[in-house]
């Protein structure tokens, strides 16, 4: 009950946003009960799901510096089984304003355990950097999933999200796990795709989903309707893609 | 002498990178003396112009923290007219180590102005956050260049960047302008990709160059050989591009 999933990586423009979105969709309409979490000041994975930024009261921003109570700030995203724990602005501010507070890096785990038991998953949507706003993610969840890109400036920053990885499992959260390595806007015509893909399955092994996430425009149009791609145009590559994604995911689960 | 330009933009991977590489090889090719500065930890500019990460004995980190003189740390990069500051990994640390620094957000600045002279370009690439390393280069930039890709999510960091854009001018750099604005990665296929477009130059009005930057393969490529992209392929479209927007920048410098 109640698995715990970031979605990480510092390298910008991955699909963090976008595989957060669509997992947490799709696992909504494989009726897992899910509570997507955005952690990014871009607020993107608000308007993904179609949320009226100005309709928010509460934010996750509330939670790690005015000491509100995670179910307060809940809210619906009119998605069946998918509810939101939204971003704001002015959750940038929260690097500075969190510095001096004593156990900063656990806010968020301790919110989320109150709730845990509500949802089969806590999805979360990191920001593009390692700093606290990505560790209270890691030191809340039970693992992470890595969407990269397979160009080359993706390739070299894996090394430098593997040794915060490690220091996150080592001093803060032991039973961290890498869920899994998806490989998202792959380019079958684009020989380099090929090159870096050959190099993350070295490095990963079996932690690669066979599932490889297309570039595909349908993708990219849906957030401009507030829509998870399976909801704007379900017959597309990206839909069908991410939606054999999450079958993977739960097949995992089962073996466990 | 000496404009120091800043390629900033928080939301990731629009091509912070890839521009500010290539803007600074385009302006070398065209016997520009020009210093390429690396403030963000993920160093991809450093290998996007060839230099060798294990090869770098100080770095921008070394001036921001350990009081190193920029004189020391820059370095050739093999490219005529063009040396660089490189960036390394510890920099990721840096936000927390300058927390409680006087003056913290003007280091840059107080480095820059002593080799201001020796060059006819300073280029920054900066780290997709609003933090204190990006405060650090639109303190010490005469004017910013803002890379956009032509999609929903990008769209929407805008509005946030224009209000960091504004309290710095306000209170720490009342010179700062704007630069220009470059659309990156446009595939003329998409229709998503023209309606940004409208709406950013419906925004920026004539800031936004006539020269766009189209998604070419070449462009991504290049780095995985260490060069940037006029330097792997003179004739590809990314090649020529950047150049056509590199001739833009130094017009608009003349009628100044
Ligand atoms: N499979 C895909 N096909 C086409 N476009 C995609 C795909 N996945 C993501 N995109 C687009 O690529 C851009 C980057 O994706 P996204 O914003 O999800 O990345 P991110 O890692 O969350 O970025 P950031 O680092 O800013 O948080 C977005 O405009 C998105 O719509
Ligand atoms: N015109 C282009 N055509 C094709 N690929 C491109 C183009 N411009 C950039 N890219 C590729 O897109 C990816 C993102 O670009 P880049 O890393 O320069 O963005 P960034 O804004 O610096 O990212 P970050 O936010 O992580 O610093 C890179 O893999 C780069 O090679
Ligand atoms: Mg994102
Ligand atoms: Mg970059």
């Amino acid at each position: 009950m109640g698995k715990v999933v970031s979605i990480v990586n510092q390298k910008g423009g991955v699909g963090k946003t976008t595989t957060a979105v669509n997992m947490a969709a799709c696992l909504a309409v494989k009726n897992q009960k899910v509570l997507l979490i955005d952690i990014d000041p871009q607020a993107n994975a608000v308007s993904g799901v179609g949320v009226d930024k100005e309709s928010i009261d509460l934010s996750i921003y509330d939670i790690l510096i005015n000491n509100e109570q995670i179910e307060d700030v809940i809210i619906d995203t009119g998605i069946k089984n998918l509810k939101m724990v939204p971003s704001e602005g002015a959750l940038s501010g929260a690097r500075i304003e969190l510095v001096n507070v004593l156990n900063r890096e656990r806010i968020l785990k301790k919110n989320i355990e109150k709730i845990k038991e509500d949802y089969d998953y806590v999805v979360v949507d990191c920001p593009p950097s390692l700093g606290i706003l990505t560790i209270n993610a890691l030191v809340a969840s039970d693992s992470i999933v890595i969407p990269i890109q397979c160009e080359y400036y993706a390739l070299e920053g894996v090394a430098q999200l593997m040794h915060t990885f490690n220091l996150i499992r080592d001093n803060l959260n032991e039973d961290l796990e890498v869920e899994g390595v998806l490989l998202t806007m792959f380019d079958t015509r684009i020989n380099l795709a090929h090159q870096v893909e050959e190099d993350i399955r070295k490095f990963f092994q079996e932690k690669v989903y066979k599932t490889k996430i297309p570039r595909n425009v349908k993708v990219s149009e849906a957030p401009s309707f507030g829509l998870p791609v399976i909801f704007y145009d379900v017959k597309s590559k990206g839909a069908v893609s991410y939606m054999d994604f999450v079958e993977e995911v739960l097949q995992s689960e089962e073996k466990e």
